[in-house]
């Protein structure tokens, strides 16, 4: 099954 | 002193209903510019992002740059008490607690107002860099809401695959699968009906139904979505609102283990 990633892992916090 | 004035007030309460069901609680940043949002469901899957223009109102002053934390479910009890057709004015006052929407019918004869309190939030912004996507498919909004809530009948995630024949939805579950393939088609006369896809090289990403099925809660707003993936990263699920700006909502694929 595949894993719910999250938008952090993508973009950086300002 | 902040203050926008726009004629269709059911503009707004459909942008409401939109995001609803992602947040509880925003941040609305007003500049000169216009009014932004930019926010994350709590699970911090998806992310929204709504751009109304300055241009875009009747009226817009905003003096000094303002912050408006809001409870997203109260703002929906005062758009609740707007009629169909009212124009809206918010108003708020620099460093003010509260802001005030005044509605105000088609004929004039009927205005109210309610005053909210703000929030202080704690805001949390991501920088979203720009990116070269392999694929922009441009769709009309009911189809592409038709077929999510179809497939969410399958399983809890769907697979969009997009190469130059087309676009292809898929979902798998316990009862079996579900394929919606979608091709290219032109309709000069009507292009809101047209689906466009702008390929530079095939991308196939797996997203969770469920986030899915809230983004095309914004339907309402415009006739054609835009979406718009590339490998590994998030997917940009676009509404054009007409004249006034747009809402995205971004989402994090699913990733093989």
């Amino acid at each position: 099954a595949a894993n719910q990633s999250t938008l952090t892992s993508f973009f950086k916090r300002k | 002193m902040f203050e926008a004035r726009l004629v269709n007030s059911s503009t707004f309460r459909k942008v409401l209903d939109a995001i609803k069901d992602l947040l509880n609680e925003a941040s609305f940043d007003c500049s000169e510019n216009g009014i932004q949002l930019q926010a994350m469901d709590s699970s911090h899957v998806s992310l929204v992002s709504l751009n109304l223009k300055s241009d875009g109102f009747d009226k817009f002053r905003c003096d000094r740059n303002l912050t408006m934390g809001m409870n997203l479910t109260s703002l929906g009890k005062v758009f609740k008490c707007s009629g169909a057709d009212d124009t809206v004015t918010m108003k708020a006052q620099d460093y003010a607690d509260t802001v005030t929407f005044m509605f105000e019918s088609k004929k004039q004869d009927k205005i109210s107002d309610y005053e909210m309190k703000l929030m202080n939030l704690d805001q949390e912004h991501l920088g979203i860099p720009d990116t070269e996507f392999s694929c922009i498919i441009k769709m009309p909004s009911i189809e592409f809401a038709r077929i999510i809530r179809d497939l969410s009948q399958f399983g809890e995630s769907i697979v969009i695959s997009c190469t130059k024949e087309g676009v292809k939805f898929s979902a798998q579950g316990d009862i079996g699968t579900g394929n919606v393939k979608l091709a290219q088609t032109h309709n000069f006369d009507k292009e809101e009906e047209s689906v466009t896809i702008d390929l530079q090289e095939p991308v196939a990403l797996t997203f969770a139904c469920q986030y899915l099925n809230s983004f095309t809660k914004a339907t309402p707003l415009s006739n054609q979505v835009k979406l718009s993936m590339c490998e590994n990263v998030p997917l940009v699920v676009e509404y054009q609102i007409p004249e006034l700006g747009h809402l995205r909502f971004y989402l994090a694929p699913k990733i093989e283990e």
